[in-house]
């Protein structure tokens, strides 16, 4: 699975999430990336999100739509959000995997909780930076 | 200056580090730049959110490293089957595509369902001919193999039938 997140300079925001799913999957299986609030959500009130880990559980636990729904009714930052989902809901109940998520100020978090992630960031001052571990 | 940024992921997994060479390395960190470049060029410009992550998905679904696209695992049966989705936070509108084989950037065909249908997933011919009416580029099955997703699946398959316990958890990834 790949993905990305973007707050554009207008403050909008935007998520795309794309997959070839699981190794030797069952014919039609589906999973949490193009399933709207589970793998890819984006709304400029509260963040864009991508995920990237065992769908069935990111789509049990509306992974994406979570974390914006902390944000809006809880106050949450996107910071404790984000790791509140990944490290406890998702964490805690077999959903290993990670997300990239972005807030309407340009905060970037992304936090996983399996071995390694594959990622990487970049801002206005064109500070590349990219992390697989 | 104005504010924008942008991040990527190619996905998670158990990096195993006997297989990680220097050489890999390398690779995997310049498939994430090259995806990085390509929506900083466009939020740079003054471009939208969109737009950016849109490009950057393609260039990662374009670098066989990433399972998508090009780089797409095999289902049990030895096919590919790809899935997509896009969401606009300005608008709250979506698309999505599922098992899906034909389109060279499987984002470009959830755009195209967000952009001229009133739906937001399609799966199936539909979604295939929602693509060709968007005039996107198809490939053939070639374009989309590699010979490490093919082995991949044949160990996977042969553990499966030894009755082995797959127990890592990186492989259910996507």
């Amino acid at each position: 699975t790949v993905g990305a997140v973007a707050c554009d300079a207008q403050g909008n925001l935007a998520a795309a999430t794309s997959t070839g799913g699981m190794t030797a999957k069952a014919p039609g299986r589906i999973g949490d990336t193009p399933i709207i609030g589970a793998g890819t959500y984006a709304d400029n009130k509260t963040c864009a999100v991508s995920g990237t880990g065992h769908g069935e559980v990111f789509i049990r636990f509306t992974a994406a739509a979570e974390i914006a729904a902390r944000m809006r009714h809880a106050g949450e930052s996107l910071e404790t959000a984000a790791t509140h989902v990944v490290m406890e809901d998702l964490g805690k109940n077999d959903g290993s995997g990670g997300l990239i998520a972005v807030d309407a100020q340009g905060h970037i978090v992304m936090p996983f909780n399996c071995e390694g992630m594959y990622r990487g960031m970049v801002n206005e001052n064109a500070d590349f930076e990219t992390f697989i571990y | 200056m104005t504010r924008f940024s942008l991040a990527v992921h190619g996905g998670a997994g158990t990096i195993n580090k006997a297989t990680l060479t220097p050489e890999l390395e390398v690779r995997y960190h310049e498939g994430l730049r090259t995806a990085l470049r390509a929506g900083h060029a466009i939020l740079k410009d003054g471009g939208s959110a969109m737009d950016a992550v849109t490009a950057a998905v393609c260039a990662l679904e374009d670098e066989p490293l990433f399972n998508a696209g090009r780089g797409a695992v095999f289902t049990s049966e030895g096919v590919q089957e790809m899935d997509a989705a896009v969401m606009d936070g300005k608008t709250r509108e979506a698309g999505a595509v599922g098992g899906i084989f034909g389109p060279r950037n499987p984002i470009l065909a959830a755009r195209a369902v967000m952009e001229s249908t009133e739906h937001v997933m399609l799966i199936g011919p539909n979604a295939l001919q929602v693509a060709r009416n968007a005039d996107l580029p198809f490939e053939e099955a070639p374009y989309f193999f590699t010979q490490s997703r093919w082995d991949a699946l044949q160990s996977t398959l042969a553990m499966r039938a030894t009755g082995q316990v797959d127990d890592d958890p990186a492989r259910r990834h996507g």
